[in-house]
């Protein structure tokens, strides 16, 4: 249950992220939180391409949720 | 490695970024 907890707050955060509900994400989704989140537009770029993981300028839910449970992972061992 | 310190760095600035999510959605009820 925890993993599916995990997914269902990915789920959440990602459709932040996917204003327009296309199930993806893409870079210039990435720049509309630059001013809503403190990053920069280069550290949102950086985050873009850190969890696009096939580099293909969409980013999946699959690649988010991955990216925040090894976010979760880092956090719990820290 | 300077590949090794861009990984670190982007932890951090992934970190980051969830977090505010994170806050983002606790703070807006």
């Amino acid at each position: 249950t925890g993993q599916l907890n995990m997914l269902e707050k990915a789920r959440e955060f990602f459709q932040i992220c996917d204003v327009e509900d296309k199930g993806f994400i893409t870079r210039r989704d990435m720049q509309r939180l630059h001013g809503e989140f403190p990053l920069s537009a280069d550290e949102l770029e950086n985050v873009f391409d850190s969890l696009d993981a096939d580099g293909n300028g969409f980013l999946t839910l699959e690649e988010f949720a991955f990216g925040f449970s090894e976010f979760l992972c880092g956090r719990k061992i820290s | 490695d300077p590949n090794m310190k861009g990984a670190a760095a982007n932890e951090g600035v992934l970190a980051n970024f969830f977090n505010s999510l994170l806050s983002k959605k606790t703070g807006t009820p």
